[in-house]
């Protein structure tokens, strides 16, 4: 199973065409396996990108050098689905 | 012993879990319900739509499918929630129940078997199919890039490794042909709508194109009511319109498909994330999910019925 300890999902709204560009910049880097819960839709939208954890500080580097605003949706994705598998065996006991 | 008022709509469940829920559901409602076997996915999992009819001969149907994105867990959830539902409106005679005594609904909850079960056991954020293709370097399509609409046009990606890929050729996803050769098949589907998660939006045709649609305003005029019912339980706000004018152009679409095969009232609904979960929604929010979802449907389901054409 995969896991995804340290993950992050950064959600970010660009504001003007050039923050726009930035953040489709990053869809070309492939090597940061980012995913792209919420893909680039025009300005004012948000952009939710699940990032790994290698790939988060060269992520947030790149924004910030581009003066891009950004926040964390999800400090740790591992942490929701462990809670969402937990859940899950709760439910299926009681069936 | 379970039923379905036993079974726990407040929580995700596992493959077999909702395959069972059907068998149980279709047991306890032998007049209303059957559950029909449309194909077989890729690594031949029954593709299983369930059809709620009060009689009659291939009547006029509303078409309603879950998970065709398969990590989008909150909508097989909500799909069953729905399917309950309708027995519960049927039993109570309020509700749907008076559009089953004319038409007839089809619901299919997993329509992605292969990338949910993918989910519940080795990567809970696969999203297309798991078909594998000669020549690939990777697994799977995007089956919602994969339909004869505008296929292989900009808004979707030629490479196997993208999550927008939309494969080696249309339909080449077992789980889409059995969508198509189904609605051809029936015949009779008046509004279909397909339903994703997240980020609350309520889309109509097209998405591979800017050309607007002929019923445009109608289906505008259809989103609104919905969305303003939806929004009247819990408060969720949703946008509406097109494809291609309110998210971003996307090519080989289900419901641009579905329109341009004459079904005029198809919509694509994205569900909520109260916009701090993304795909990752708790389980608790997957009912008042559900509710107010079912609200805006209902919309959608009455005004095909007086509008039938």
């Amino acid at each position: 199973t995969e896991t995804f300890v340290g993950h992050q999902v950064l959600r970010v709204i660009p504001q003007n065409d050039e923050e726009l560009q930035k953040v489709q910049e990053l869809q070309e880097l492939e090597h940061l396996q980012l995913d792209f819960w919420l893909a680039p839709r025009g300005l004012g939208l948000p952009v939710d990108i699940r990032v790994p954890f290698p790939s988060l500080q060269a992520v947030k580097a790149h924004l910030e050098a581009a003066g891009v605003s950004y926040s964390i949706m999800i400090e740790d994705v591992q942490a929701l689905l462990d809670e969402e598998q937990r859940e899950m065996l709760r439910s299926s006991r009681q069936l | 012993p379970l039923n379905t008022d036993t079974f726990n709509y407040e929580a995700y469940h596992t493959i077999d879990e909702i395959y069972n829920f059907m068998d149980l559901l279709v047991a306890e409602n032998p007049n209303l319900v059957s559950k029909l076997e449309i194909g077989r996915s890729t690594e031949n999992r029954p593709l299983y739509v369930l059809k709620f009819s009060t009689g009659g001969t291939n009547r006029p149907a509303v078409w309603i499918d879950t998970g065709i994105h398969s990590r989008e867990w909150v909508t097989q959830a909500s799909g069953v929630w729905f399917a309950k539902k309708i027995v519960e409106d049927h039993a109570n005679n309020e509700g749907v129940a008076s559009i089953l005594e004319t038409m007839d609904i089809l619901l299919e909850i997993v329509t992605n078997p292969d990338g949910f079960a993918y989910t519940q056991t080795t990567n809970r954020m696969w999203r297309k199919t798991r078909s594998r293709h000669s020549g690939n370097l990777c697994v799977g399509v995007d089956p919602n890039r994969n339909w004869d609409a505008g296929f292989g046009e900009a808004g979707a990606s030629s490479s196997s490794c993208s999550e927008t890929y939309h494969g080696p050729y249309a339909n080449s996803e077992p789980e889409v042909k059995s969508i198509v050769d189904f609605v051809k098949s029936h015949g009779n589907i008046k509004a279909f709508v397909s339903i994703h998660s997240y980020s609350q939006l309520l889309l109509y045709p097209y998405g591979y194109t800017y050309t607007a649609v002929p019923d445009q305003q109608e289906l505008h005029e259809v989103s609104a009511k919905a969305v303003a019912a939806l929004s009247s339980l819990y408060g969720t706000q949703y946008k509406y319109g097109s494809i291609i004018t309110t998210i971003y152009r996307a090519s080989g679409g289900t419901i641009d498909w579905t329109y341009n095969q004459g079904i005029k009232y198809s919509f694509t609904f994205e569900l909520r994330d109260t916009g701090r979960y993304g795909f990752l929604l708790p389980a608790k929010q997957i009912v008042p999910t559900a509710e107010e979802t079912w609200l805006a449907l209902k919309v959608i389901i009455e005004h095909t019925r007086d509008n039938l054409y």
